[in-house]
């Protein structure tokens, strides 16, 4: 199974 | 104060269907620029944003910045209330906990209003660089569609590779394999049915089903979808709203073994 990246670790807050 | 008329009120609707599945809890935002919302899913794997500009509006009033926050299964229970060819009016007064949904039928003999309550959502806001995509695919948003739903059925993941040859979209599961590709086709007669594949680089990226069966939800909206992709980023799944705007799909890559 591969692993899922987030979306938190491409985008960051603002 | 806010007031927004929407003659074409099934947008709405179908805006509604394409993200209630995805979302439960989000911010709409409203502005001079227009009515919009940013949300993640509850895995942080996934980012809906969606853009209804202030012109697209028949009337559209917001006197200062507001951001609304609504459970969208219970906004999608009280659009469904709406008909297909209703206009919608979208109302809210200042500090107000409530929104109003007013649908007016075209000949104006049924008018309806449904009172939704309000809720405090604490969400981030993420900012969204603009970036150059190595491959951007732009094909039948219904033959998107159709893809994503039978590699499901064989797979939970699907790989998307795209090269000068064409899209590859393949999958792997316990009965067996499957690969489908779709080659450039812009002499179709009907620019909707057209495939057209603009590439820098090749680039091959793995992504869940599930969520791009979810996004596919928005394919009512447009019958066209692109898709954007570079090696080092999430995709980019858009659906444009004719005249409005757009709803975009970010999805986190799934890490190459």
């Amino acid at each position: 199974v591969n692993p899922q990246r987030q979306i938190t670790s491409f985008f960051s807050k603002t | 104060m806010l007031e927004l008329r929407l003659v074409q009120g099934s947008l709405l609707k179908k805006v509604l269907e394409a993200i209630k599945d995805l979302v439960n809890d989000a911010n709409f935002d409203c502005s001079a620029t227009g009515f919009s919302l940013q949300a993640m899913d509850s895995s942080h794997v996934a980012l809906v944003a969606l853009l209804l500009r202030s012109e697209g509006f028949e009337h559209y009033r917001c006197d200062r910045n507001l951001s609304m926050g609504m459970n969208l299964g219970n906004m999608a229970k009280m659009l469904k209330c709406a008909g297909n060819d209703d206009i919608i009016t979208l109302k809210a007064d200042d500090g107000s906990d409530t929104v109003t949904f007013m649908f007016e039928s075209p000949t104006q003999d049924k008018i309806s209003d449904f009172e939704m309550k309000l809720m405090d959502i604490d969400s981030e806001h993420l900012g969204i660089p603009e970036a150059e995509y190595h491959a951007i695919v732009r094909m039948p948003s219904s033959e998107f569609g159709r893809i994503c739903k039978d590699l499901s059925s064989i797979g939970d993941t699907v790989v998307i590779s795209v090269t000068k040859e064409g899209v590859k979209f393949s999958t792997r599961g316990d009965i067996g394999t499957a690969n489908i590709v779709c080659r450039q086709n812009n002499t179709v007669d009907k620019p909707e049915e057209a495939t057209i594949i603009e590439m820098t680089e090749p680039v091959s990226l793995t992504f869940a089903l599930r969520y791009m069966n979810s996004f596919t939800k928005a394919t009512p909206l447009s019958s066209i979808v692109t898709l954007s992709l570079s090696s080092d980023l999430p995709v980019v799944v858009e659906y444009k709203i004719a005249e409005m705007g757009y709803i975009r799909f970010y999805l986190a890559p799934k890490i190459e073994e």
